[in-house]
């Protein structure tokens, strides 16, 4: 199974 | 004062129906402009991004800057009770706790107004920095919805690659596996029927299909589909809204086995 990743680890909170 | 009158409001029933079920509650961000929302899904996995520019509605007045908290299921049962050919108008008032919505018939002999409850929300607004996709994907909205409806019949994820041959879908799971390829195709009657393959460099990703099925019930918005992929960025699926905007997926990759 592949791990799944989060969006906040590519973009960042403004 | 905030009066926005969208004489198609078929098409903000689509877009409620296109992301209510990904995201609960968001903040509809309204300026002289037009109203845009951002919001992740609980999981933190997959990100909306909404935009309706001023001139797609008939009439559009925004005094100043707003946001408006909105549950997003409940908002979704108050425009069910629009017909489809209804005109709708979004109507706020400053400092108010409710939002409005009014539903016109075409014909004028039925007027409804239902005002909605605002919540306060406290999300997180990120920065989605501009990007070169290493691939972009133009295809049928239609024909992507039947694949990843397809492909979520024998799997889980989906790798999607990227090469000059074409673009391909593939999976597995408990039962075999899964592939299918689209070729670059643009000699078709009409334009929304092609497929448009713009490749800098192969890519290829893997992600959850029950997102990507969640996104595809942007179908009903646009008869195309943009699917943007670079190597360690979310994917982009885009659906344009006509004249007016778009509605786009970010969705994180799975790590590579």
């Amino acid at each position: 199974v592949n791990p799944q990743r989060q969006i906040t680890a590519f973009f960042s909170t403004t | 004062m905030l009066e926005l009158r969208l004489v198609q409001g078929s098409l903000l029933k689509k877009v409620l129906e296109s992301i209510k079920d990904l995201v609960n509650d968001a903040n509809f961000d309204f300026s002289s402009s037009g109203f845009s929302l951002q919001s992740m899904d609980s999981s933190h996995v997959a990100l909306v991004a909404l935009l309706l520019k001023s001139e797609g509605f008939e009439h559009y007045r925004c005094d100043r800057n707003t946001s408006m908290g909105m549950n997003l299921g409940n908002m979704s049962k108050m425009l069910k009770c629009a017909g489809n050919d209804d005109i709708i108008t979004i109507k706020g008032d400053d400092g108010s706790d409710t939002v409005t919505f009014m539903f016109e018939s075409p014909t004028q002999d039925k007027i409804a107004d239902f005002e909605m409850k605002l919540m306060d929300i406290d999300s997180e607004h990120l920065g989605i920095p501009e990007a070169e996709y290493h691939a972009i994907v133009k295809m049928p909205s239609a024909e992507f919805a039947r694949i990843c409806k397809d492909l979520a019949s024998i799997g889980d994820t989906v790798v999607i690659s990227v090469t000059k041959e074409g673009v391909k879908f593939s999976t597995r799971g408990d039962i075999g596996t899964a592939n299918i390829v689209l070729r670059q195709n643009t000699t078709v009657d009409k334009p929304e029927d092609a497929t448009v393959i713009e490749m800098n460099e192969p890519v290829s990703m893997t992600f959850a299909l029950r997102y990507m099925n969640s996104f595809t019930k942007a179908t009903p918005l646009s008869n195309t589909v943009t699917i943007s992929m670079s190597p360690d960025l979310p994917v982009v699926v885009e659906y344009k809204i006509a004249e007016m905007g778009y509605v786009r997926f970010y969705l994180a990759p799975k790590m590579e086995e």
